[in-house]
């Protein structure tokens, strides 16, 4: 068996992806903030700290909004593939 | 900061489970496997009135599969990597069910692990949560606890767990049955059952009584009588669909064998309490029933009183129910004369050799879509759209998608929505596309169970889900059935 991947690379491209799989961030909710300029993209900006955050507050490390250490430690420890966040149909969260 | 319960709960607490016959663990002794998954059970056994009872279907109510990658739903593996396992919640069909990773190191013995192995106890005791109802805790050391933490040798269930399984399904009753004060006499001589005890139980309204804990029995049957459905949805109501007018049809003759793929088989044979004999011993999930062409006999003209549907679709405000190669139009004055007649005879740019549609809807430009097989036939009217058909792909979905159960445009929100399967998608008109936070898990529609038949929004606004010989009326905005027994569809839709 393949030794496991502790090591593998965290940018904020696996971070988004991450936020999203555990239902933190809804799906291509940055791309749309990426086309938009003005206090709108910086809006979109705010939900990707807002995200960090919130995964930061239930995995019980720092909260700062930054992909610290401690984040990325913690992206990298296993664990059980359902979503923190349940989604729900018809835009209710 | 504590447990969260997602909504769904068991509505019946005498619990069946058993190992998936196909997808079995590649690297793990079964025998000892399923002990560890026992065990894991009789965590939540002890601390609430549920009770767990192995046995041998793959209809059990909790179903353990150890699979890798992608294996049909819409929450892969990741190898050997973060991703350990996933649950769903209570539920027909795969509710309840638990997927484990199988190329993970799983260990058996409850000792320490390390950075490669993972204790299997301590896994499939939270996914078993999940299986029960819970979500995930935020508590540190709760087992619902999203990260994996081992387990302590003497484990005992944190308090946060057992709050939160006890506030869904009660504590468990310590006191001897005679002095409990609501035991009610036993209607049937008791049949002594253990946890341990493997038997085939069908899910039938029965007294269950169980004497290793000393819990009362409970009547799980209702004495209440079977309710009578207390609404009748408005009858349809009927306005004459504006004239076409038909222009020179191009012979478009584009041949694809459509088919459906025969049920799977349903393992249900008794299963010994020792290791099961002949137990097929590699990971290689059995081939998919190869889709076997309906027959088209000359006479599968369908019973207009007895029969499912394939499709049912509102089109310029009239109702049209596809089944076979025929369809029913219901318009104003109710059921046209002289129907069911050929889908082709409207529709002629559908294959020549068509046994079946497998879903149709309206889109909001009025454009009519038919899903047939991997293909997507667009029709302006009666006429087939330059280009079409097109392959399912075209719109995002999957390549391994082999056809389309239900398509429609929801009230709700007024988006498209493809269902199949398990799965369903969000379609975005506009795009002409699936939106990326798609597939998801058919659960998210309470009630309707997988592999539905057809959907569509009727005249009062309202959702119906059709499957088999009945349907279901929808509540939208508590995304869940209205009924949990289906009506029958032949009365309501078809007059009969």
């Amino acid at each position: 068996r393949t030794a496991r991947n502790t090591k593998h690379n965290i940018n904020e491209k696996t971070v988004k992806n991450y936020l999203e799989t555990f239902g933190y961030l809804e799906k291509g909710q940055l791309e749309v903030g990426n086309l938009l300029m003005g206090d709108m993209a910086q809006s979109y900006e705010d939900d990707f700290r807002i995200a960090i955050k919130t995964l930061q507050q239930f995995g019980g490390i720092p909260v700062t909004g930054e992909i610290d250490a401690a984040t990325k430690q913690l992206m990298r420890q296993r664990r059980c593939g359902r979503p923190d966040r349940e989604l729900h149909e018809g835009g209710r969260h | 900061k504590r447990f969260a319960k997602q909504g769904e709960m068991w509505k019946h607490t005498n619990l069946t489970w058993s190992m998936s016959s196909r997808l079995i663990p590649s690297q793990l002794n079964l025998h000892e496997t399923r002990h560890v998954l026992a065990r894991a059970l009789d965590v939540w056994e002890q601390a609430s009135r549920l009770t767990f009872t192995e046995v041998n279907s793959d209809e059990a109510d909790i179903v353990v599969s150890f699979a890798r990658r992608n294996h049909g739903d819409a929450y892969p593996f990741d190898g050997r990597g973060s991703i350990l396992a996933h649950a769903f919640f209570p539920g027909s069909g795969r509710g309840g069910d638990a997927h484990f990773d199988d190329d993970e190191l799983w260990l058996l013995q409850p000792k320490n692990d390390d950075e490669e192995g993972t204790s299997l106890f301590a896994v499939a005791a939270h996914e078993f949560g999940h299986s029960l109802g819970l979500s995930h805790s935020s508590v540190k050391g709760a087992l619902m606890f999203p990260w994996y933490q081992g387990i302590q040798p003497n484990f005992v269930l944190p308090e946060d767990d057992r709050h939160g399984i006890q506030d869904m399904y009660g504590p468990k009753v310590k006191k001897k049955w005679a002095d409990n004060p609501n035991y009610r006499p036993i209607q049937t001589p008791p049949t002594t059952t253990t946890t341990t005890t493997t038997t085939t139980t069908t899910r039938r309204p029965y007294i269950h009584y169980h004497d290793r804990h000393h819990t009362n029995h409970r009547h799980d049957y209702n004495p209440r009588n079977p309710e009578k459905p207390n609404y009748y949805p408005t009858p349809p109501t009927y306005y004459p669909i504006p004239p076409h007018h038909p222009r020179p049809t191009p012979e478009t003759t584009t041949r694809s064998v459509t088919n459906r793929p025969a049920r799977y088989p349903n393992v249900g044979h008794e299963y010994p309490s020792h290791p099961r004999p002949n137990y097929p011993n590699h990971n290689v999930p059995k081939a998919k029933p190869s889709p076997t062409v309906r027959p088209t006999p000359s006479s599968d003209i369908p019973d207009t009183c007895n029969t499912s549907y394939d499709a049912v679709a509102l089109i310029r405000g009239e109702l049209f129910i596809f089944k076979n190669r025929y369809h029913w139009r219901i318009g104003s004055q109710g059921r046209y004369p002289q129907y069911p007649i050929e889908i082709s005879r409207m529709w002629s740019g559908l294959p020549k050799d068509l046994t079946h549609v497998d879903a149709v809807y309206e889109r909001p430009d009025k454009k009519i879509a038919f899903f047939v097989g991997r293909k997507l036939y667009l029709f302006d009217s009666q006429y087939l759209v330059r280009g079409y058909p097109k392959p399912l792909t075209h719109l995002g979905l999957p390549e391994s998608l082999e056809k389309i159960d239900a398509a429609m445009v929801w009230g709700h929100n007024d988006k498209t929505y493809f269902y199949s399967g398990t799965m369903y998608w969000k379609f975005d008109e506009e795009e002409g596309r699936v939106e990326l936070d798609y597939p998801r898990d058919m659960s998210m529609w309470k009630g309707v169970g997988y592999n539905i038949d057809s959907v569509f929004q009727w005249r009062d606004g309202k959702t119906y889900f059709f499957k088999g010989k009945g349907f279901w009326k929808f509540n939208d905005l508590h995304m869940r059935v209205e009924h949990e027994r289906q009506l029958p569809s032949a009365t309501f839709w078809m007059k009969c």
